[in-house]
């Protein structure tokens, strides 16, 4: 295809500051029906990223500090980049979503494996 | 594509009976590094379905209960079905994964965008 993540992206992404508590992730990831929530600055830079999947790790380990569940380095893909290469940079590292940056990582917007699986559908 | 559920689903599927607690489902994720688990029965006849997003409601309801936070109604396929037919059924319903069961609902298999995504991957 001839689809960039600038294409298929959700730019209007709901994020999260590193000082935030888990009930406040849990209850972000209520309201805007998303699995994956990027941690940013104040002035959007990319510092981590939180998922239902670390949350349920919250529960495994009993631990709710969201600075011990968080992943900080981060997998991310350019607006520039063809679908292809983003499909599988989460195939190779188990992943269902990537966050967009530019080159001062900025938070730009974030693609999943959803958004991508719908553009097989009839 | 000619590619149906058969050929894509994962068949070796982690599940949970309905007596289990929260923590036995988050460290199945963790043990199995999924984040969607069918409900089943002791013949394996599926029943429900909990996620990752499920327990993050766990944590933002403060709800300790798998009866209250599973979904008890699953959005299901067939292992002959087409995958533009599944990926569609997902993206009707916001849901990231779809159990495959034959015509007595017993759990052969789950699909997810994940797997969909990874067709498309160079
Ligand atoms: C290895 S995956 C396995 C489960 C499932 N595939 C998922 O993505 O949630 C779960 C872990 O990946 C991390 N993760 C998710 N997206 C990521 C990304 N873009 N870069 C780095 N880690 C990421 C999460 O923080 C979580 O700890
Ligand atoms: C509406 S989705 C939104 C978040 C994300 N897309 C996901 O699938 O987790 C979350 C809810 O969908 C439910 N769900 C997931 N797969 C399902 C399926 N095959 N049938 C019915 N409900 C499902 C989960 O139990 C959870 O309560």
């Amino acid at each position: 295809t001839n689809i960039l993540a600038e294409d298929l992206m959700d730019n209007n992404v709901s994020t999260i500051k590193k000082d935030a508590q888990l009930e406040d992730v849990a209850n972000l990831m209520m309201s805007e029906h998303v699995t994956h929530i990027p941690v940013v600055t104040d002035d959007n830079k990319l510092i981590g990223i939180v998922t239902a999947w670390d949350l349920s790790k919250s529960i495994a380990i009993n631990c709710s500090s969201l600075n011990q569940i968080m992943t900080k380095n981060v997998i991310t893909c350019k607006s520039d980049e063809a679908i292809e290469s983003i499909a599988r940079k989460m195939k190779e590292s188990d992943i269902s979503c990537l966050p967009v940056v530019n080159d001062n990582s900025i938070l730009e917007g974030i693609i999943t494996t959803d958004q991508i699986s719908h553009l097989l559908s009839d």
